[in-house]
């Protein structure tokens, strides 16, 4: 006969409920000794004040042996009878019902690929999260870079401004037109040169 | 066989729970 | 209909029932049966010592029951468990059971807390990823700036070679040829 070990009425109660009959069944077992031991000696106590009977000691143990051994019988019938039915219907937890601490195993009934999936999952999220972890950094370090590269960029700008500026405090408006105006007027200059020159020719 | 039965299902009572813990400290602990 | 008895009422009135029985099996005839001698001798006294003997079985045994009942806090276990029964009353198919494999057993436990953990890590991947695509869109713009800066330098640097390449055009036409 395969034994139930009740382990689920166990994980509740604390205890294995076969257990607990049988010390209940032992503590009473041992009561009923005990207290048919107190009836024989009260008996035997009272027969002293009987000096002249001639019931001997030996009659009453095997009385005593005779009620015990009924009551024994009764309280073995009796007991299995109760275990049964304390055990079918007290300490014992039904197929349907589920215990709180095991309430999950309701909610989530994942297999082992189902949950390995879920992991996989999670350490793909984690990936891609130190992926785009570090790609944040890459461009938040493009961005000061920039920054320091637009200054320079502006700065080279800057001087060029200034250097137009220079230009044109000196009168000279706009450094292209001016060094034009200037090249027109040197190309004049040469042209009358020239034609200065010729007449000194002619007139010599 | 008693003592086994209540120490196993014990476990089964408790255990899940302290190894949670763990796992949440871990899970808690990468999250910071 | 009146409610099913709790399992708290049901173990006392099975042990009441239990007791009732045994001392009714253990009945003073019985009793006065067996230490038949005695009796002849002392029907009172004999009476009066059945009657300790069931009262003091009865006392022990009623402490007893008490006694587990304190011990593995039953009253209150049994309270418990009907409630737990009662919530799955709606319940037909068997529940889940321990199977024996602790690492399967405790894959369920997990799932609840990885799922949190998952779908924490979305979110903040999601952040991760809404706060790189703005920054980003920064260092595009950036890029453009400094492409802009560049030519802007090119132009200017340009222009001023074109007005150095006329000034040294210029000079050589003053140099005697």
């Amino acid at each position: 006969m395969s034994v139930n070990p009740m382990a689920y009425e166990a994980q509740f109660f604390g205890f294995t409920p076969q257990t607990c009959m049988l010390r209940i069944y032992i503590a009473f077992q041992d009561y009923l000794f005990e207290v048919m031991l107190v009836v024989e000696s009260v008996i035997l106590k009272k027969l002293d004040g009987f000096p002249g009977c001639k019931i001997s000691p030996l009659q009453i143990r095997k009385s005593t042996e005779k009620f015990l051994l009924f009551m024994k019988e009764h309280l073995d019938k009796l007991f299995s009878k109760m275990e049964e039915v304390l055990l079918q219907l007290v300490l014992n937890i039904p197929k349907n019902v589920l215990l709180p601490e095991d309430k999950v195993h309701e909610q989530y009934p994942y297999s082992k690929e189902q949950l390995e999936a879920l992991q996989d999952e999670i350490h793909q999220l984690q990936k891609q999260y130190r992926a785009e972890a570090s790609a944040g950094q890459a461009l938040r370090a493009e961005l000061e870079e920039q920054k320091a590269v637009q200054a320079e960029l502006e700065k080279i700008l800057q001087w060029f401004d200034g250097l137009e500026n220079t230009c044109r405090e000196h009168g000279t408006g706009n450094f292209k037109e001016s060094f034009a105006f200037l090249t027109q007027n040197a190309k004049r200059l040469q042209d009358v040169l020239k034609d200065v020159e010729e007449k000194s020719k002619k007139i010599k | 066989f008693d003592e086994l039965i209540v120490e196993t299902t014990t476990k089964r009572k408790q255990w899940p729970k302290k190894i949670l813990m763990h796992a949440i400290q871990t899970m808690k602990a990468e999250q910071e | 209909e009146a409610a099913a008895p709790g399992r708290a009422q049901m173990f006392a009135t099975v042990v009441d029932t239990f007791l009732e029985k045994l001392v009714a099996a253990g009945s003073y005839q019985r009793f006065a049966n067996c230490y038949r001698c005695f009796y002849k001798l002392q029907p009172e006294m004999t009476r009066s010592i059945y009657d300790q003997f069931i009262s003091q079985l009865q006392a022990s045994i009623k402490e007893e029951i008490q006694e587990v009942k304190n011990e593995g806090n039953l009253e209150t276990v049994f309270n418990s468990l009907d409630k737990i029964v009662e919530e799955a009353k709606n319940r037909e198919e068997p529940a889940w059971r321990p199977s024996g494999i602790p690492e399967e057993d405790i894959r369920s436990a997990m799932v609840p807390y990885l799922l949190k953990h998952r779908s924490y890590l979305q979110k903040i991947l999601k952040e991760k990823e809404e706060e790189n695509r703005k920054v980003a869109e920064s260092v595009l713009a950036g890029r453009d700036r400094i492409a802009e800066l560049q030519q802007q330098i090119q132009a200017r640097k340009h222009a001023w070679q074109a007005i150095s390449k006329e000034q040294r055009e210029l000079v050589m036409t003053f140099k005697e040829p």
